[in-house]
């Protein structure tokens, strides 16, 4: 047994998309795809009319693939192996692997979003496994508990579900998981975002959205932000973690455990400072 | 203690206000980023003071022989766009990285680079295996971003030291003057 098994993924030459990863040395099939929902736009009447907003997310039938293909580039050196992926004008991604380290960084850019509609986009990420996760998900509360969540259901009452797709999100403050009697996969994130599981194996996270029509909860403004005189764009991380769900890794560590370092090297992560040389070598400086 | 009021002021109206995405009015919004960034400046003067008593508690200036107050410390924020005027303006720099958890880690240091080669020693003055990576193109065209980095000069900072640090001694050079001692990296 490898104890320090290369962490890989591998990517289709001929779409450009992720298609495998081997973490802990365990392998699976996980591929990664941008969609985005259109934003339901109504007169606010009635609830069945509220609008997306910057309260509240309504989607409006099911997400659009962005694109089945990226181009790409790769580049490989002693320190770090990274992807850069271009779905289109305003998506995308660095796939980054570092020397010795057993996590897959996700590291997306998204926007200025393309305004051609009433509705708005609602850009998500979605992972896709073969992990077989019983509609049950895992998600943190504000960083420290880990809460059970299962798809169409309330632990405290009988739920009939109005909203299939927002009715099953839930916030993400650093950790969104599932996992099946082998295989356990956690995907981090840099920052608060809406996620859910809305089918087996996989996992969805929000990343940035616009959208174009008030929804009368008090803002009395629609959420579509600028900078410097255009769409905002968002820049950020993801980071994918796939070990064993029962025993250790061959590194000795558990899954579970391995995440939570993560978690703490990322959120409250070792500070970089510049400063000066004075001129001095190092010698000197030393 | 007065230098972090600016900043306890700004997150206390933020967190007052639901500073959540969007559920104020943009201009609102404009004011929560300006009240932050200037109560995150403001903390900078602590910060590069607190460090400064670490790193070099009885620094004296090498050349004037007198007590240096405090190292000038700064930081990069739009490092997450890839830009950051000191260390593109710069050919020699100090990287110093500290760790705030109670127990040692590594982390990768990324900087955005105009240059494509550098030396880097660590704090014993052995030479750190480094590489030099492209800023993705997409990055290069987004609306505000203000660099002429293209690269970015990617290492590890290895074992910091619990509520320590580790500094790097950062040289650029031209290919042929390549300074003895760099091993040649995996391709």
């Amino acid at each position: 047994i490898d104890e320090s098994p290369n962490t890989e993924f591998d990517i289709d030459p001929d779409t450009g998309m992720i298609t495998e990863i081997s973490i802990n040395g365990h392998s699976i099939n996980f591929t990664q795809d941008f969609l985005y929902y259109q934003g339901y736009v109504g007169d606010n009447e009635k609830f069945i009319n509220r609008s997306s907003g910057a309260y509240i997310f309504r989607p409006y039938g099911d997400p659009f693939k962005v694109a089945t293909k990226a181009s790409f580039k790769v580049t490989r050196g002693p320190v770090v192996t990274e992807v850069h992926q271009t779905f289109n004008d305003w998506i995308s991604q660095v796939i980054r692997v570092y020397e010795e380290e057993n996590v897959i960084e996700f590291n997306w850019l998204v926007g200025p979003i393309p305004i051609d509609d009433v509705h708005g986009k609602e850009i998500i990420t979605r992972y896709k496994t073969s992990i077989k996760s019983n509609a049950t998900f895992y998600t943190d509360s504000n960083g420290r508990e880990t809460l059970t969540r299962i798809r169409n259901f309330r632990p405290t009452w009988n739920l009939k579900l109005e909203e299939p797709v927002s009715g099953n999100y839930y916030p993400v403050t650093t950790k969104i998981a599932i996992k099946d009697d082998d295989l356990e996969l956690a995907v981090l994130t840099d920052r608060a975002q809406g996620g859910s599981s809305l089918k087996d194996g996989e996992i969805e996270l929000m990343i940035h959205r616009n959208c174009l029509h008030d929804d009368a909860f008090g803002v009395g403004e629609a959420l579509n932000e600028t900078a410097f005189g255009k769409g905002l764009v968002a820049r950020g991380s993801h980071y994918v973690i796939l070990g064993s769900s029962k025993d250790s890794n061959p590194n000795g560590y558990t899954t579970a455990s391995q995440v939570h370092d993560q978690i703490q090297q990322k959120l409250l992560s070792a500070w970089t400072f510049v400063s000066g040389t004075e001129n001095l070598s190092f010698d000197q400086y030393k | 203690r007065v230098d972090l009021n600016a900043l306890r002021e700004a997150m206390g109206v933020m967190q007052h206000h639901d500073a959540i995405t969007g559920t104020e009015k943009q201009h609102v919004a404009n004011d929560y980023a300006r009240i932050l960034s200037n109560g995150i400046k403001e903390c900078e003067w602590i910060t590069a003071t607190a460090l400064s008593k670490i790193v070099a508690p009885n620094m004296r200036s090498y050349l004037r022989d007198e007590p240096v107050p405090t190292i000038p410390f700064t930081t990069c924020p739009l490092a997450n766009i890839s830009q950051c005027a000191f260390t593109e303006t710069n050919n020699d720099f100090v990287i110093t990285v500290y760790n705030p958890l109670s127990r040692p880690v590594s982390k990768h240091v990324r900087v955005p680079v105009v240059g494509n080669k550098y030396t880097i020693k660590d704090p014993q003055g052995a030479t750190v295996v480094t590489q030099i990576v492209p800023v993705p193109a997409s990055l290069l065209r987004i609306p505000g971003r203000k660099s002429l980095a293209e690269n970015e000069l990617v290492f590890k900072a290895v074992d910091i030291p619990a509520l320590g640090f580790k500094s790097y001694f950062i040289q650029k050079y031209e290919s042929n003057d390549i300074p003895k001692g760099i091993p040649k990296g995996r391709s």
